[in-house]
């Protein structure tokens, strides 16, 4: 009941909104009850799921500035069992605006707190840094996902993170753990591709996930449709690929 | 003297350190003298660029916390004409330190005043996010450079980034201008690149920049060996389009 997963890494560009979105709609394929929350001020995951800009009210910002219930900014979309709670620019405010709060980390944790009975599960797409809406969703989650792009920056970045998350889990959320380590837009074309893969095998065997992400176009182009790949192109190599992910999740929390 | 181009796009994964690392090697070969900062507490530029972790001391945060001057933490780089001023993650630390400091948005641009007589370029990195590192980065300019990938989710971050360019423009720096926008990874495989593409020259057609960057594998490969494309492999197509991105900006700024 009520599973939270933030889809985390602060490098940009490396898939957490298409994973967030994928992940959260074969999940709700599989007959789990799905909130999708947008914890980007970008409002990627929000657009990338059919939900357009002017219907996106109340949202997040609004939630977490005290405006609204959080019920209130759920979203039905057109995928079976699937909700979400948009964002736009506007959360972009609340990092500044809710600062100086005293339990300014809780903020995403406590809003979504009343929702947990009516959920499965939770997953939250956060923004590409390590500032206070991320720290929201690390000590929000139950679990981290950590989507990797296969290149040279994607190592860099990971001891970064990894830092963060033991911070958190010493002082915000003792009990949140890493889920897993993703391998997204894999290119089977390039070495590189299959150096950093190795590498992370190395160093996180237990950590890094069974399924890879392939890069494929239709992938790339399922949120100009407002749709994930399992509803845009669903005998895609990105929608089996997904649909493994799904399984992989449940059965890491033993929950298949 | 001192022309700064800050590269900026708050969407992740859109080439903006790489195209900060090749615009100023393309710069220095053409005879300029360039320093690129590393705003961006990911460090990715200054490891692309060859300076080890551990010889990255002192770095922008010493500078911008007022314990080095801006000279002691240039280094030079094993390319000619190219310095850089590195960052690591301690660089997050000002965003949140600095934040309550009157002029928090002037910070980088104090920090280059005494280097300008010494480059003909300054080159900023940005991180993704329109954060307090990027304000900084939007006051210190002369110009703004937006690397956009051409996919999806590229033409909806752009709304939002050229009105935080307008408020930077009323209120912290009035004679900054967009150079460009310069689309990058370009995939001449799928659809979505090109109908993306014609998107941007119908909007913005004085600011879109006539040279594109195309996705090559090399281009990736480069920052692991911590080296520019046109040192790590000159003949690539992607060295090219950085020669020629480097003219076209030179053309723009009357500088040919
Ligand atoms: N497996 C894939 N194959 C092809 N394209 C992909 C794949 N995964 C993601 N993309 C595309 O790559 C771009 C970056 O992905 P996405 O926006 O999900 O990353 P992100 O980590 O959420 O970015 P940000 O850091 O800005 O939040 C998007 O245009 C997306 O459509
Ligand atoms: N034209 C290109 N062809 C192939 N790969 C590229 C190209 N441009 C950039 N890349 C690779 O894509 C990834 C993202 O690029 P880069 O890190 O420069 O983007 P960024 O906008 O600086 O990311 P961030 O938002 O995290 O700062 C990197 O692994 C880089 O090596
Ligand atoms: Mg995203
Ligand atoms: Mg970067």
């Amino acid at each position: 009941m009520g599973t939270t997963i933030s889809i985390v890494n602060q490098k940009g560009g490396v898939g957490k909104t298409t994973t967030a979105i994928n992940l959260s709609a074969c999940l709700a394929e599989l007959g789990k009850r799905v909130l999708l929350v947008d914890a980007d001020p970008q409002g990627n995951a929000t657009s990338g799921i059919g939900i357009p800009r002017q219907a996106a009210r109340p949202q997040l910002y609004d939630v977490l500035a005290g405006f609204v219930e959080p019920r209130a900014a759920v979203k039905h979309t057109r995928f079976t069992r699937l909700d979400v709670i948009p964002s736009d620019i506007d959360l972009a405010g609340a990092e500044i605006e809710l600062s100086q709060l005293e339990e300014r980390e809780f903020m995403i944790q406590r809003a979504l707190q009343p929702l947990i009975i009516d959920y499965d599960f939770i997953v939250l797409d956060a923004p590409p840094s390590l500032g206070l809406l991320t720290v929201n969703c690390l000590t929000a989650a139950h679990y981290i996902l950590i989507p990797i792009q296969c290149e040279y920056y994607a190592l860099e970045g990971l001891g970064n993170l990894l830092s963060t998350i033991r911070k958190v889990r010493m002082s915000l959320n003792p009990s949140v753990l890493v889920l897993g380590i993703l391998r997204t837009m894999y290119d089977t074309r390039t070495n590189l591709a299959s150096q950093v893969s190795e590498e992370v095998e190395k160093h996180f065997p237990h950590w890094v996930l069974r399924t890879i992400i392939p890069r494929t176009v239709r992938l790339s182009e399922a949120p100009s449709h407002g749709m994930p790949i399992i509803y845009y192109d669903s005998r895609n190599v990105a929608a089996a690929a997904y649909r493994q992910l799904a399984q992989e999740v449940l059965e890491r929390l033993g929950e298949v």
